[in-house]
This record gives C-alpha cells, sequence and structure tokens, in this order.
C-alpha cells in the first residue's frame, strides 16, 4: 500500500504511452534519415557489452565514481547516450528486442539507474506488437525483477519508485500481461 | 508560438526522453 499506483494513474500511463507510440510510427521515417553526430557510434546489434556501455555509460557500467572535474552532462560515453529518436528509430525490431534483453539481463544483477528507466521506456515504445515469444518472456522477466525491488524499496520517496510503476504498468497493462498488474 | 506547431516541439529528437521524464513525474505528483 502506498507504493503501487492508483488505477487511474495506471490508465491513463497506457493511453500516454499509445500516443508516443503513434507519434513514433508517424516520425519513424524522417528520424531514420537524420544524419547522427560524429560522436555518435552505435554498437553492431549482437555487441552486448557494447550496447550495455552505450545505453548506460562507462561510469555506470565500469562502477566508477565520476570526478568533480568530468562535465557530467557534456560527455556521453561517460554517462550513456540518451534513447535520441535519431538513434532509436534506426533500430529494427530484432534490435530492439537484443538491446532490451543486454538491458534486461544487466538489471537482474544490478539496481535501477535512471539511464535504464530512459532506454527501457524507449525500447517499450519502439516494441510492436504482436509480441515475439521471447519479447513475452522478456518483458515478463522486466515486470518481475521491477516488483522485486520494489518490494525492497524502504520508503515510498525513493525516486526509482515511480520509475519501477511505469514499467510494471506498461508491460502489464499496456502488452497485456494482466497476471502481472498492480 | 511563434509558427512552430506543438506536434514539431515535442516531436524533436529528445521526444522520448521528454515522454518518460514526464510519466515518471506524474506518479510523483499524483
Amino acid at each position: 500500500v502506498g507504493f503501487s499506483p492508483s488505477l487511474r494513474w495506471q490508465q491513463q500511463q497506457v493511453s500516454n504511452f499509445s500516443e508516443v507510440r503513434q507519434s513514433i510510427n508517424k516520425h519513424r521515417q524522417h528520424w531514420k534519415a537524420q544524419a547522427l553526430d560524429d560522436n555518435v557510434i552505435m554498437p553492431k546489434p549482437d555487441d552486448e557489452e557494447g550496447w550495455k556501455k552505450f545505453c548506460l555509460g562507462e561510469n555506470i557500467y565500469y562502477n566508477t565514481t565520476p570526478t568533480q572535474s568530468d562535465d557530467p552532462g557534456l560527455d556521453y560515453v561517460k554517462v550513456g547516450f540518451p534513447p535520441f529518436l535519431s538513434i532509436v528509430c534506426r533500430l529494427s525490431q530484432a534490435s530492439i528486442s537484443a538491446v532490451l534483453e543486454n538491458l534486461i539481463n544487466w538489471f537482474g544483477e544490478r539496481e535501477f539507474v535512471p539511464q535504464l528507466g530512459r532506454w527501457l521506456y524507449a525500447l517499450l515504445a519502439c516494441l510492436e506488437k504482436p509480441l515475439l515469444p521471447e519479447a513475452h518472456s522478456l518483458i515478463r522477466q522486466l515486470a518481475r525483477r521491477c516488483s522485486e525491488v520494489r518490494a525492497n524499496l524502504e520508503t515510498k520517496e525513493d525516486e526509482t519508485l515511480s520509475a519501477l510503476n511505469l514499467m510494471i504498468c506498461l508491460v502489464a497493462r499496456y502488452f497485456e500481461q494482466n497476471d502481472l498488474a498492480d | 508560438g511563434m509558427g512552430k506547431s506543438e506536434d514539431s516541439d515535442i516531436w524533436d529528437d529528445t521526444a522520448l526522453i521528454k515522454a518518460y521524464d514526464k510519466a515518471v513525474a506524474s506518479f510523483k505528483n499524483s
């Protein structure tokens, strides 16, 4: 009680998410055609470690503490590339699933970080329905892991709570894994 | 404003990040 979201909030998220997906479909060709900045070097689809570093950043990947002289806002290699539309719209469905799998595997053994939330949301937004069986079990694994992490939160004020609730909500209610719903 | 439609405004390169941040913030405010 107090940790899980209201039904009304969940319904609003599903509705917003559905609109976001429609907009992606509408704008996909545009973003796919945009040139990437020179500093954006996307890993190959099967480069699992490369994708983890790309999305989460080297600081998190290597578990290093940024020094004060680092400007965290600028070095995407260190802090991770955000899921820009020009990046995610380039990914095939197979790549979306593969990156999703890499990140969910990473999350299976580590704590939640903001970069992870942004990428999971972006990848889920690009994941086409109907889901392939592998994608099904993948996103179920994600929702279960989110529930597990949430169950161990000590306070409702924990800033990861809303992100965990959002993931559970989208998997359970948008992707219709109703048995996992709050 | 300035002739920029809401659609092009929202759908810049960071649209997904904004949508995520907005969703997360809405729970804190709910």
